[in-house]
């Protein structure tokens, strides 16, 4: 009688995390995770930017097929009438939750987030989202600033939060909520960091002092870059502190330092996040729900740090293009956990240091758009048919293929581990 | 063996870096640069499109990219230019 699934999308997250090899980041977390998961190494979205990459993965149509490209049109009016993922599964008696950002806002999902066709009651948007572009950081003289780098003391923000945080209590209280109903639950949350602006709780800044950030590899734009590859980041230029520096148009660069903050306050950003994550995966533990819920954790697309002259995302390079995606299958991807051993239990990234490797790791290559397909088979529902090659009036249909079959490998994993007795590679290593 | 691929696209007003190149609306999209992935390589073409019946020419190439995993993981020299690309180009189709 199908899992839960909790479907955890993080805006503009590249796969700068430990579970993938990064050696600078901090995220116990989400690498905890990992370490019960199958992880994908070469997962990508089919459009770097939020409205058509989201709204991709959610319909399992290409952009070609919702065409949508921009912000500026509702792919059911402008396109077809597609099932989305969430719709699907409410369809197949699932109580399905929208917290945070998992669709993107206005016309692209009617204003709504799909709602009532996606969502199985109003989703929740936290009460501090529209401060995210304020001027609330950087004070300089009694005044604040809406700056690209903006460590804050969150005691000082308006309503003494952030928007990730109110999301993560909003999450866990609905985790609760299913558990005491026991009704079969789509709950998916969306977290804004690290998009910009970089405003995250300033202590994290300790965890990446600036002498250990570097410059990109290549912070320069490729001299066979053809013109039109090339994105100018206008979204950074528009924030206060990058403003002030005055860069030229198009190609900058931002000078080397500035280069450094940004790659620093986006590290800590990450690092925010995997706290958020932790919570919440602890929570599930703690609602006795992580033996029967399915776990997905992905990114919308990934974001430049400099790479190619380039900040951003708004490009086909792999840097914005790539993303995190990890699926945790209770008894697929670990053995299930006896009774009342915590799966996830809460690990702070200023004290837990380590390395960790995932419990199954697949480099294939594959696609965000294979998301619907996937999580349609892993919960035994009836998988999409593919689409044909056109498919604007088949309401329910997939463009992208399941890639269940490459979890294999991690089955293969787990039995090995249990001929040694070790049901835990995570402790075990 | 059967060779995993991943297709992304992203959409621009016009060959060269412009105020709105990095968002450009449906109506301003006048090249769509479409990218071919696979764990060995990413091949890129910027082709015109045309917005009002969202229709790409494959034969009106603008520019193409082409980056080997194995010798440029970072994709820092494009070899585009340098090579025969018809399979690509083939393939892509």
């Amino acid at each position: 009688d199908g899992m839960n699934v909790l479907f955890i999308v993080v805006d503009d997250l590249r796969p700068v995390l430990g579970c993938y090899g990064d050696k600078l980041v901090k995220s116990p977390n989400i690498d905890q995770l990992a370490s019960r998961s199958v992880v994908f190494s070469n997962a990508y979205a089919q459009q770097a930017v939020c409205a058509p990459s989201r709204v991709s993965f959610l319909t399992g149509r290409r952009p070609d097929t919702t065409r949508l490209y921009d912000f500026y049109s509702y792919w059911r009016v402008h396109a077809g009438n597609y099932s989305t993922m969430p719709q699907y599964f409410k369809e197949n008696g699932y109580v399905t939750l929208s917290v945070g950002k998992v669709f993107h806002p206005g016309i692209s999902s009617n204003h709504s987030d799909d709602y009532p066709y996606s969502w199985s009651v109003p989703p929740f948007h936290p009460s501090t989202e529209k401060y995210e572009n304020d001027k609330t950081c950087g004070e300089k003289g009694g005044k604040l600033y809406a700056n690209l780098v903006c460590p804050v003391d969150v005691t000082e923000m308006p309503s003494g939060t952030l928007p990730d945080i109110q999301s993560t209590e909003e999450a866990i209280r609905l985790l609760n909520v299913m558990k005491t109903n026991k009704k079969k639950f789509f709950l998916a949350v969306g977290y804004h960091k690290p998009h910009i602006p970089l405003r995250y709780p300033q202590e994290f800044i300790k965890l990446y002092p600036l002498e250990n950030i570097t410059l990109a590899p290549d912070p320069w734009v490729p001299k066979q870059l053809p013109s039109v590859a090339y994105n100018p980041w206008m979204d950074i230029r528009q924030r206060d502190d990058v403003k002030a520096l005055n860069v030229s148009f198009p190609y900058g660069p931002l000078p080397d330092d500035f280069q450094r903050l940004v790659r620093q306050s986006y590290y800590a950003a990450v690092s925010y996040l995997d706290v958020q994550v932790g919570r919440l995966l602890n929570a599930l533990d703690d609602a006795g729900l992580s033996n029967s819920t399915i776990v997905v954790f992905t990114a919308d697309h990934g974001w430049s740090l400099g790479e190619h002259g380039e900040w951003a995302k708004y490009s086909n390079f792999d840097v914005a293009t790539r993303v995190p995606l990890m699926f945790y299958v209770p008894g697929m991807t670990t053995s299930s956990v006896p009774r009342g051993e915590r799966v996830f239990p809460y690990l702070d990234p200023f004290s837990h240091v380590w390395g960790t490797e995932p419990q199954g790791r697949s480099k294939k290559v594959v696609e965000l758009v294979s998301l619907f397909p996937t999580l349609a088979e892993l919960a035994g529902l009836q998988v999409p048919p593919a689409c044909p090659e056109t498919s604007f009036q088949i309401p329910l249909c997939t463009e992208g293929t399941s890639i269940v079959h490459y979890f294999n490998a991690s089955e293969e994993k787990v039995e090995e581990e249990k001929k040694d007795g070790c049901y835990d590679s995570y402790r075990c290593s | 063996s059967e060779e995993s691929v991943a297709f992304s696209q992203y959409p621009r007003p016009a060959d060269t870096p412009q105020w709105n190149s990095d968002k450009p609306k449906l109506k301003d999209i006048r090249i769509m640069g479409y990218s071919m992935r696979t764990v060995d390589y990413r091949y890129t073409v910027w082709v015109r499109f045309y917005p009002n019946n969202f229709s790409a020419d494959f034969e009106d190439v603008h520019a193409g990219e082409l980056y080997m995993v194995e010798t440029d993981p970072n994709q820092d020299y494009n070899i585009y230019n340098n090579i025969s690309h018809g399979v690509f180009h083939k393939k892509l189709l």
